[in-house]
This record gives structure tokens, C-alpha cells and sequence, in this order.
């Protein structure tokens, strides 16, 4: 698995 | 974008939504915590900056500007317009116990040691706790109108439905942010004996009483 790099949820 | 992410963002936009109508409309924030709303505020303020350098979505963007602006009129609302129906005696949970230690958690574990993150980070924790000056002024009061009842239940759910999505997106997309998952758990688990309450009174028409 990876992280989010850009927060793309709100 | 998946069903659970959607009905969680509306579920949280009607929560958002109910609670402005119900001070408006009732020209009254009785039983309304002021410092949580205060926090909900600080929760969305530093968590959208990103509103400034990044453009993901129509949707992203407008619900982040629609989130931040309730935001503020709820709380300018309570502490301007109806301050008069504050009841402050009872809003009287210490938020720096919460504030502080949150702040320092946000700068000790985050993903990248930068400005805009640690302010995120610190916004996913801080959310996680919010609410706790709602729920401990409705334990003082003993009892809540049945409208504040259903804007926690749809406040409540929004998270519940977040974890589902985060479950969604680590088998169909491989990937988890374990602060935002270790953070909703919080805070979906702190609604655990309101939701009970809810769906054991409220939804048979009862009025939401605590045992004082």
C-alpha cells in the first residue's frame, strides 16, 4: 500500500 | 470518488445544514456547544488552506467553500447574532485540554514535517475530539432537542461512512492514510453511546434525556 500523496478527500 | 465517500460528505453537509436552519429558524443556539463550533471552524480552516494552492475537483472545491462558510456563520450566529440564547454556563468544557495536546500530537506524528501537513494532520486529530464539548454539555443539560439529536446522528455518521470508504479504497485502490483511519475510529467511537441513545429513544419518539 501507499500513502495519499495530495489529500484529495474533504 | 464511491458511494460511501458521497453519502458521507452529504450525510456531513446535512448535519452541517440542519444545525444552521435550527438556529436560525429557531432564532435560539440553546443546547448548541459555541466551542465546538468554534472548533469545527479551526477544523475546516486548516484543513482547506489547501483551497489556496491546490485544485482537485468542482466538487472538492465547492464543498470545502460551502463547509468554511457555515462554519463561521454557526459561530457568528451563536456568539453575535443570538448570543443572547448561548447558554454559556453549560458550554463549559476546557477545549485547550483538547487544543494543546492535539497541537503537539500534529507536530510529533505526521506524515511529512511540513507547514500545510502538520496544519492537516492537526486538523484530523483535532476533528476527532470536536465534538466531545457538545456531547459534555448535553451530559450537564441531561437532554437535547430532538433537532440537535438528528444533527449529531448525521454529524456522527459522516465518519462512520468515511471508514467504510477508507475500507473501499484500500481493496479497490490500494491505499490508506492510517492518521485519517486511526482518527475517524476516535471519532466515530466517541458517538457510540449517542448513536444508542438515538436509535433507542429518538427514533421511537422519545424526547433524548440523559439519567442526570
Amino acid at each position: 500500500w501507499q500513502r495519499w500523496s495530495l489529500h484529495d478527500e474533504l | 470518488m464511491n458511494v460511501f465517500r458521497l453519502t458521507g460528505d452529504l450525510s456531513h453537509l446535512a448535519a452541517i445544514i440542519i444545525l444552521l436552519l435550527k438556529i436560525w429558524k429557531s432564532r435560539s443556539c440553546a443546547g448548541i456547544s459555541g466551542k465546538s463550533q468554534i472548533l469545527f471552524a479551526i477544523v475546516f480552516t486548516t484543513r482547506y488552506l489547501d483551497l489556496l494552492t491546490s485544485f482537485i475537483s468542482i466538487y472538492n472545491t465547492s464543498m470545502k467553500v460551502i463547509y468554511i462558510g457555515c462554519a463561521y456563520a454557526t459561530v457568528y450566529l451563536i456568539y453575535m447574532k443570538f448570543r443572547a440564547t448561548y447558554d454559556g454556563n453549560h458550554d463549559s468544557f476546557r477545549v485547550e485540554f483538547l487544543v494543546v495536546p492535539v497541537g503537539g500530537l500534529a507536530v510529533l506524528v505526521n506524515h511529512d514535517f511540513s507547514f500545510l501537513e502538520i496544519l492537516w494532520t492537526f486538523s484530523i486529530y483535532l476533528e476527532s475530539v470536536a465534538i466531545l464539548p457538545q456531547l459534555f454539555m448535553i451530559s450537564k443539560t441531561g437532554e437535547a432537542e430532538t433537532i440537535t439529536t438528528h444533527y449529531l446522528f448525521c454529524l456522527g455518521l459522516y465518519r462512520a461512512l468515511y471508514l467504510l470508504n477508507w475500507i473501499w479504497r484500500f481493496y479497490f485502490e490500494s491505499f490508506f492514510d492510517m492518521i485519517a483511519i486511526v482518527a475517524g475510529v476516535v471519532q466515530t467511537v466517541l458517538y457510540c453511546d449517542f448513536f444508542y441513545l438515538y436509535i433507542t429513544k429518538v427514533l421511537k419518539g422519545k424526547k433524548l434525556s440523559l439519567p442526570a
